[in-house]
C-alpha cells in the first residue's frame, strides 16, 4: 500500500510567501519566486545526504479534509507508489516549469507566488535519501 | 542605534517534499 509522506495538510509553511529568503546548498541566497530547476538539482549534487527524484503526478482525488487534495505519486526509478494529502494551495515544484499547485488562484491569494496549475503528468522535484537507493 | 531586523532564511530543502519510496521488489 502507499505510504503517507509530510507535508500535513494542517497549514502551510512561512516559506512559500512570496519574497522568503532561501539559501541554497552552495550558500548562495535567492527569492522563493525566484528559484530555478537548476537551483534544486545543484543544491542536491553537493548533498551528501539527499537527492533528487523525480515524482510524477499519477492521481488528484479529494481529500479528507476541507480544501485538501490526495495526490498519488510515482517517485523515482524504481515508480514507486507514494500518496500525500496537502491543501489545494500546497505548491510543488515541477521540471523546468517551476511553482505549481492544485489551486494555483488560491495560491497566489494566500501567498503572491505566482503557481501553474498541477496536473496528471507534471514531473516534481522531490527528495529521497541517498542511501535509500 | 537600531539593530537591523533578522531576516528568516529557510533552506532549500525545506521546500521540496521528501517523498521516502518504499522499497518495491
Amino acid at each position: 500500500p502507499p505510504v503517507s509522506s509530510p507535508p500535513s495538510p494542517v497549514a502551510l509553511p512561512p516559506f512559500f510567501m512570496r519574497g522568503s529568503i532561501i539559501q541554497l546548498a552552495d550558500g548562495e541566497l535567492k527569492r522563493v519566486e525566484d528559484l530555478k530547476t537548476e537551483d534544486f538539482i545543484q543544491s542536491a549534487e553537493i548533498s551528501n545526504e539527499l537527492k533528487i527524484d523525480s515524482s510524477t503526478v499519477e492521481r488528484i482525488d479529494t481529500g479528507q479534509s476541507p480544501n485538501a487534495v490526495v495526490i498519488q505519486f510515482s517517485v523515482g526509478e524504481l515508480k514507486a507508489q507514494v500518496c500525500v494529502e496537502v491543501l489545494v494551495e500546497y505548491p510543488f515544484f515541477v521540471f523546468g516549469q517551476g511553482w505549481s499547485s492544485c489551486c494555483p488562484d488560491r495560491t497566489t491569494q494566500l501567498f503572491e507566488l505566482s503557481c501553474a496549475k498541477l496536473c496528471v503528468g507534471d514531473v516534481c522535484v522531490s527528495l529521497t535519501l541517498r542511501s535509500l537507493k | 542605534n537600531v539593530e537591523p531586523r533578522s531576516v528568516p532564511v529557510f533552506p532549500w530543502h525545506s521546500l521540496v517534499p521528501f517523498l521516502a519510496p518504499t522499497q518495491s521488489d
